[in-house]
């Protein structure tokens, strides 16, 4: 059953009525002041997290970097038990961002945080 | 929309790992207003704006061209000051800084003594020099000495340039075994200025001595603070994700093989 969904493929990678709810990356941009945090933080004034939203597809193709355990998880969501859920969209890659900050001692820190821009979405 | 969400907010999560260190770094939001800011301003504020805008974007993305070795600088100021007479037409002070390093969680790169050459105030020009003295005996270790600023040698052009800036390289003398030995993390420097802007012998306008002393030097601690110090920090593994994360780190996405 799940080698007919395999060859489905073809045909349902060319559909793309559903694409503009699936599974993507969407710019958002929060300011520190916002997070309460200026008072501390020198630079930068604004925050781009990203953030990932949209439904994964039925079948997940290798576009979205899904593990193999995404994959059989939406199989089994599609075909034995709807309980199990599919997979779901979150962040694949990452970048750091540098922030100029002020500790409570006055100290003046600059610190790369990873990993704390999303870049890319997946499914799992 | 959301509202404003403090830190302090936020300490009822002592298991999100950012949280827990946003939490130990950020000065109480209580304190008057603008007091936060009047802490980090004058020189070394702006010298390490220079820093921030040079590696990075004002999203504060990494710039691609320009990467540091280490993920953390942190910038000293001294925490003691005590003026030292007697020194011909040099003002001097000595001055204590407070290393703070964690040996555990942080490792030191490299460490520099940040100070400006020449000063442009309104009461003058004035040139500047620091050295490193010995922690015990107050020695200078550095081949530095305070002998006569020597004005004639130098052109207006040479103090026509504001904040020439000057980093003492201090990593021979700041290796961790080094201070771990002396049981103390006191970082004592001598900085002189002495008064250039005018024919020698002037007298330079009241209250030079107070704006130069506004100019103290710097320390720059080039670090890098490790994901594994930071679990050791918040107290060991405890909810099953720290192991991902090393796991992830041992064997990045990029690599992973083909389905």
């Amino acid at each position: 059953q799940a080698g007919n969904l395999a060859l489905d493929l073809p045909s349902y990678l060319r559909t793309n009525s559903i694409k503009k709810r699936e599974c993507s990356l969407h710019p958002f941009r929060v300011s520190f002041q916002q997070l309460g945090w200026d008072h501390w933080i020198i630079a930068p004034h604004s925050y781009q997290p990203q953030y990932c939203k949209g439904n994964c597809p039925r079948i997940l193709h290798f576009g979205y970097h899904s593990p193999n355990h995404a994959i059989i998880q939406n199989f089994i969501n599609e075909l034995v038990d709807k309980s199990v859920p599919p997979p779901s969209c979150v962040p694949y890659e990452y970048s750091p961002i540098s922030i100029l900050m002020m500790e409570q001692n006055g100290t003046i820190l600059y610190k790369v945080y990873e990993d704390m821009i999303a870049k890319s979405c997946t499914c799992r | 929309q959301v509202g404003p969400a403090s830190v302090g907010a936020l300490s009822g999560a002592p298991s999100l790992p950012l949280i827990q260190v946003l939490l130990g770094k950020a000065p109480p939001k209580t304190r008057p207003q603008g007091r936060n800011r009047r802490i980090a301003r004058g020189q070394p504020l702006r010298y390490m704006l220079n820093l921030y805008r040079s590696v990075a974007d004002r999203h504060g993305r990494p710039r691609r061209n320009r990467k540091l070795a280490t993920n953390t600088i942190r910038l000293v100021k001294p925490f003691a000051k005590a003026r030292q007479p007697g020194a011909g037409p040099w003002l001097v002070w000595n001055l204590d800084y407070r290393l703070e390093i964690q040996p555990q969680v942080e490792h030191l790169v490299r460490a520099t003594l940040v100070y400006s050459q020449t000063l442009s105030l309104a009461q003058g020009e004035f040139l500047c020099t620091a050295e490193l003295l010995s922690s015990k005996d107050a020695i200078p270790r550095t081949t530095l000495s305070l002998t006569s600023p020597r004005v004639g040698k130098r052109n207006a052009t040479a103090f026509s340039t504001k904040d020439s800036w000057v980093e003492m390289d201090l990593s021979t003398y700041l290796q961790p075994w080094v201070w771990a030995a002396q049981n103390s993390q006191v970082l004592h420097v001598r900085h002189a200025c002495a008064y250039v802007g005018q024919p020698w012998g002037s007298i330079p306008d009241p209250g030079w001595e107070d704006a130069v002393s506004l100019n103290d030097p710097f320390l720059l601690l080039y670090l890098n603070d490790t994901l594994g110090g930071l679990w050791t920090r918040l107290g060991g593994l405890g909810s099953g994700e720290a192991p991902f994360e090393e796991k992830r780190l041992r064997r990045p996405v990029q690599t992973r093989q083909a389905r």
